[in-house]
């Protein structure tokens, strides 16, 4: 077999290569692990029950290969050298933060070292640093309205507090001073105890 | 303006104009998407008081109103493209959802696809002036994702030439659709075909269940609203039960599989070509997850930017809460999936117009793949993206609890994608049939293309778990 291409947990292409293979094991184990049921007598359909979860978490990974490959893939396309640098830090979030996520898997199959996977976790903190700065810039790149967004506490201008205290005055329940239901149950209530 | 938002704008290292536009696509996209959007944003029509405080059946009044007139105005500014209706629509509805949303997608869809020629000429510009308004009703109240176990059944009479639709059991009782409780007055009907006396399995009809003109459903016909849900609290979703009712034999959408007048069926080319409008439902569902993900990570991200909470050294004042490291741990990798799976979405838009194009020209090669990756993408963006949003909710403290911070709104109409349009473990375990599929398929030699071109390696022992 040859070596696999991946060195660097800063290359993106490397991290691309390790879902890949992460994705192939868990595909080739639950496959051959469905096969076996099936050598040994089992109807097909009790096999595939027998190995669902191990089903489910192949296609996890193979759909989360894809996302990363997708994002990885996007990059390429972005000529404006300060929102690529800004994309390819956030891709590289997304691929790092998913192998902490999934260390497990990355470490079954050998694709990473317990010393790497503390790399990893570092460079997580790292990024979370160099994505801090231009967090709010990130979201207002959406560009989602405040009609579209629906939200005190997201609104665009961030007068969040003054808003919301007008917010809660729409309430129903502020229509009238006293609630009804004070005279109604509450008020009976005190002058029988 | 916020002090520390206007902070923070002026330290960014990038334009988020620039980054807009590649979301967008092109300059010209994002110009023409807000010169939509302020169509709404300008309407005072749209400027409606707030459904928090409304009752479910006001909130379906307002949201029916809106419908009406949403549709009145995009006619009037001319408003066609698929694109540029869900720009209009999207604006309208914010988090909320729309009663006659089926209408346009799912049921117009259909029709559009399934039906023959002549079946598109005489139903398709009925559904486009709103003659009749349809959904599609396919789940049962005691089956969902998994089809063959439908209990609906479409017996053909070939005496008259009529269907009979019946629901034979409680629990085969249409459940759920969206519009079908006091909206529509047509649905498109997944049901189990019998002909000749023999099941050809499960087909779509378009059946009248209300009477146009005075909107009472029609004999044999019961119709009505599930009730209050989690959230849709805008959507009359609905049940639906037949007794022995009627329909044309044209009423069976006839694009693949067909019924002769004497009974005779024609097998479809394939089967998967009847659930076409689901892998396209699903296909689009994935950039709602992107959508969804990005809608609660700006709220949660500008707000975490506001709040001043506790100190991280002491004696100082009150820092922003996206300082604490913990904040950026909660946030920053979703507002990274969030912009993942943007570009998955524009991926599957784009894999699904390709390949619903080669479809129609006969080449079905790539539609197993199609289905698999769009059921697993579904699955893995919706599961991924609802925790996100919960996530997002409560990195807001107890305001993220308050419907007024909109993630409520967003959760809700949102996470119900988990499971409908198929139950997300299902769809996984769609997409694991492939895999393993595909795989045996290397093994014996066959070259595989496409997203599972990986396994082609693997077949040939040059993918090995490596250290790296």
């Amino acid at each position: 077999a040859s070596r696999s291409s991946v060195t660097n947990i800063n290359d993106l292409s490397s991290l691309v290569e390790a879902y890949k293979q992460r994705a192939a094991w868990l595909v080739v184990e639950a496959a051959k692990s469905f096969q076996t049921n099936v050598n040994r007598g089992k109807r097909k359909e009790d096999a595939w029950n027998k190995n669902s979860v191990d089903l489910v978490r192949a296609s996890e990974a193979h759909c989360h290969y894809v996302v990363v490959r997708l994002f990885t893939a996007k990059l390429s396309e972005i000529l404006d050298g300060a929102a690529h640098r800004i994309l390819s830090s956030l891709c590289l979030l997304y691929a790092l933060h998913g192998i902490t996520r999934n260390t497990g898997d990355f470490l079954q199959t050998g694709l990473l070292s317990t010393s790497q996977i503390d790399q990893v976790q570092q460079r997580v903190k790292d990024l979370l640093a160099v994505i801090r700065p231009n967090a709010v810039a990130l979201v207002d790149a959406f560009d989602h309205s405040d009609t579209q967004l629906g939200s005190v506490l997201g609104r665009y201008d961030g007068n969040v507090y003054e808003n919301m205290f007008e917010w809660a005055k729409k309430s129903p329940l502020n229509k009238t001073e006293v609630h009804e239901s004070f005279y109604k149950y509450l008020k009976p209530l005190q002058s029988k105890l | 303006m916020n002090p520390d938002l206007s902070r923070e704008r002026a330290t960014a290292s990038f334009n988020p104009e620039t980054i807009t536009y590649i979301l967008d696509g092109s300059p010209e996209k994002t110009k023409r998407r807000r010169e939509i959007e302020n169509l709404v944003l300008s309407d005072p029509f749209f400027q409606h008081e707030d459904p928090n405080f409304l009752s479910r059946s006001e909130r379906y009044e307002l949201a029916i109103k809106k419908s009406a007139y949403m549709v009145g105005k995009m006619r009037e500014h001319g408003i066609a493209d698929p694109e540029e209706i869900y720009w209009f629509k999207r604006t309208v509805l914010g988090s909320h959802v729309d009663p006659t949303g089926l209408h346009w997608s799912m049921f117009s869809n259909m029709l559009a696809n399934q039906g023959s020629p002549s079946q598109v000429q005489k139903w398709l510009p009925l559904a486009n002036n709103m003659q009749i308004i349809g959904t599609y009703a396919q789940t049962e109240m005691g089956h969902g994702t998994h089809l063959r176990g439908l209990e609906t059944t479409a017996t053909y009479d070939p005496s008259t030439q009529e269907f009979i639709l019946n629901s034979p059991t409680v629990s085969s009782i249409k459940w759920w659709p969206g519009g079908l409780g006091k909206t529509s007055n047509h649905a498109v009907v997944l049901a189990q075909l019998y002909t000749q006396g023999e099941c050809k399995g499960l087909h779509a009809f378009i059946v009248p269940i209300r009477k146009l003109g005075t909107h009472e459903p029609v004999p044999g016909v019961e119709v009505g609203d599930i009730g209050p849900k989690f959230g849709f609290d805008e959507i009359d979703n609905g049940f639906l039960k037949f007794d022995k009712v009627r329909i044309p034999r044209d009423c069976m959408l006839m694009k693949y599989a067909q019924v002769q007048p004497d009974g005779t069926y024609i097998k479809p080319v394939s089967d998967k070509l009847t659930y076409g409008t689901m892998v396209f439902i699903r296909s689009m569902i994935v950039g709602d997850s992107a959508r969804s993900l990005s809608r609660a990570s700006t709220i949660a991200i500008r707000y975490s930017a506001v709040r001043h909470q506790s100190e991280i050294r002491v004696g100082e004042p009150e820092p922003q809460i996206m300082d604490f490291q913990t904040q950026q741990y909660k946030l920053f990798p979703l507002l990274a999936t969030a912009y993942a799976f943007h570009f998955v979405g524009s991926y599957m838009s784009e894999t699904y117009h390709r390949i619903t194009g080669d479809i129609q020209q006969g080449n079905l090669s790539e539609l197993p793949e199609l289905h698999a990756l769009s059921a697993g993408l579904k699955a893995f963006t919706t599961w991924v993206a609802t925790a996100g949003i919960e996530e997002c909710r409560m990195a807001c403290g107890g305001h993220g609890y308050s419907r007024c911070s909109g993630i409520p709104d967003i959760y809700v109409t949102f996470t119900p994608s988990c499971t409908y349009e198929g139950e997300n473990t299902v769809m996984m375990l769609q997409t694991a049939r492939f895999l393993v599929k595909s795989y045996t398929a290397a093994l014996s030699g066959e070259r595989l293309s496409g997203m599972v071109s990986y396994l082609n390696d693997v077949s040939q022992q040059r993918v090995q778990p490596q250290p790296l």
